[in-house]
């Protein structure tokens, strides 16, 4: 289904999602 | 301005004033204190050194130090302004501003291109966005043939790459970022406007005027 690596990338790296840093506080 | 500074000086080399910093990013003094909060505890979690290493940094992101992530290396290096192998303070509170809701648009179009110009030469180039596209696979346990890598390669170039010289430049960037807002959608941290209320004891050591 994806055809722009940058959306498969960016949707589906969990090392781009900084969210879990205010997670673990 | 108090004992904040003198104390935090000694303990976390290369902290840097709080009205400063505010005055350089998207956030308050008082979200400037609230991120000091989260970033003692981070640079304490493995060395007590006042510094975020790369180890603290993935243990922060994945609860697991030992995990090694193309992704979160990356974002580490740019988080690591002065190439020191460590996040001061100062960088952490300036990087994670691009972050904010209210950071310019402009800003998170040029993070977002430094993050996949994996060797910083000022393009993204395809080999580093099959790279990606690799280690992307093997973190998520897919499985792709290479040819229909090739083919998600092929599409993506011929539409970001305009001039067709097989790497992507800045200008050419912006305009593909443009034409796919959803790309931005890793720019932006929502945590971040709450975050005085997220670690609300910053204010038992603060002696900022402003809170």
């Amino acid at each position: 289904p994806f055809y722009n690596a940058f959306e498969f990338i960016s949707s589906m790296s969990s090392g781009f999602d900084l969210s879990s840093l205010f997670e673990s506080k | 301005m108090g004992c904040f500074h003198s104390t935090a000086s000694k303990q976390f080399p290369g902290h840097e004033d709080p009205v400063i910093l505010a005055s350089q990013t998207a956030f308050s003094v008082s979200e400037v204190e609230a991120l000091f909060e989260l970033y003692k505890s981070i640079s304490s979690s493995v060395i007590d050194d006042g510094l975020i290493n790369k180890e603290e940094f993935q243990l922060a992101l994945f609860k697991n130090r030992k995990k090694e992530n193309l992704f979160a290396n990356r974002i580490f290096e740019l988080f690591d302004v002065k190439k020191k192998g460590v996040i001061d303070f100062g960088d952490f509170v300036k990087s994670l501003s691009v972050f904010h809701p209210n950071a310019p648009h402009e800003d998170k179009i040029d993070f977002s291109f430094k993050l996949y110009d994996l060797d910083g030469t000022g393009f993204i180039e395809r080999q580093e966005v099959k790279q990606m596209l690799i280690a992307l696979l093997c973190e998520s346990g897919m499985k792709l043939a290479d040819e229909t890598v090739e083919i998600i390669l092929d599409k993506t170039f011929l539409e970001a790459d305009v001039n067709q010289d097989g790497k992507i430049d800045k200008s050419e960037w912006q305009n593909f970022v443009r034409q796919n807002p959803s790309l931005l959608k890793i720019m932006t941290l929502p945590y971040l406007r709450d975050i005085t209320t997220t670690f609300p004891s910053f204010v038992f050591h603060s002696e900022v005027d402003e809170i």
